[in-house]
């Protein structure tokens, strides 16, 4: 089973 | 003041219709040089980023820049008031509490209009740098939306595989396993069924199938879809309009 990773992993807030 | 004019109600309908089911509450900002709009859904796996240019628009006008939240489920009640074929022009003041959709059927002198209470929307907005993708793959929307179901049936997760002139889609499931292959084709006849493939690195990603049902809707708006695959971000689909586009950022699955 994989794990769902989340968009804030990859990009930053601004 | 802002006046966006569409010569037919339903392609704005066609561009909400394909993102209202991810996300409910949007910030659309309009400037002078079109409408920008970004959301991501409530389990932050996947961002809606739309752009609409003053091109897609009959005509368009944008004193102020001014943002406009809605609740997309409110927006699509009044969009289905409209005929596709009226004309659709978006009204509102530089400091608006709601927007006025004027439907015009000029043939018939038919005029409808209605209001929408607007909405203080306090959203992030994530800054996506441009990035180098491994692949970049052009198929027509239906085949990847059909794609998409198909395998759905079986599983949650769907893989994508990409090796030199192979994409290879593969579920598998409880109740048994599936696969779809498909090669980069140019048809010269029909150049919307051609199946582009540029690769610089094979990709193996394993996404979400709900989220990319969500994506599949979006096939209303462009009988293309753009897709960009990398192993260190999220994947990017992308349907283009005349003018801006709708994309998808969908986060990718893996091993813990």
């Amino acid at each position: 089973n994989k794990d769902q990773t989340k968009l804030v992993q990859y990009y930053v807030k601004t | 003041m802002l006046e966006a004019k569409f010569a037919e109600a339903s392609l704005f309908k066609r561009i909400i219709d394909g993102f209202k089911d991810c996300v409910s509450l949007v910030n659309f900002q309009c400037k002078e040089d079109g409408i920008i709009a970004q959301a991501v859904d409530d389990s932050r796996v996947l961002l809606v980023s739309l752009e609409i240019g003053v091109e897609a628009f009959q005509e368009y006008r944008c004193d102020h820049p001014v943002t406009l939240g809605m609740d997309l489920g409110s927006l699509s009640k009044i969009l289905r008031c409209g005929n596709n074929s009226d004309t659709l022009t978006l009204i509102a003041d530089d400091k608006p509490d709601s927007i006025l959709l004027l439907f015009e059927d000029t043939q018939r002198e038919r005029i409808a209009e209605y209001s929408l209470k607007l909405m203080d929307i306090d959203a992030d907005f994530l800054k996506i740098e441009d990035l180098q993708y491994d692949t970049t793959l052009m198929m027509p929307s239906t085949e990847f939306s059909k794609v998409v179901k198909d395998l759905s049936q079986l599983t949650d997760s769907i893989n994508i595989m990409v090796t030199k002139e192979t994409i290879k889609f593969v579920a598998e499931g409880e109740i048994g396993t599936g696969s779809v292959i498909l090669k980069p084709v140019m048809d010269m006849e029909k150049p919307a069924e051609s199946i582009k493939l540029e690769m610089d690195q094979p990709v193996d990603l394993t996404f979400g199938a709900k989220y990319l049902l969500d994506i599949v809707k979006g096939s209303a708006l462009s009988d293309r879809i753009g897709i960009r695959l990398s192993s260190e971000a999220p994947a990017l689909f992308q349907f283009d309009l005349s003018s801006g586009f709708l994309q998808f950022f969908l986060a990718p699955k893996f091993n813990d």
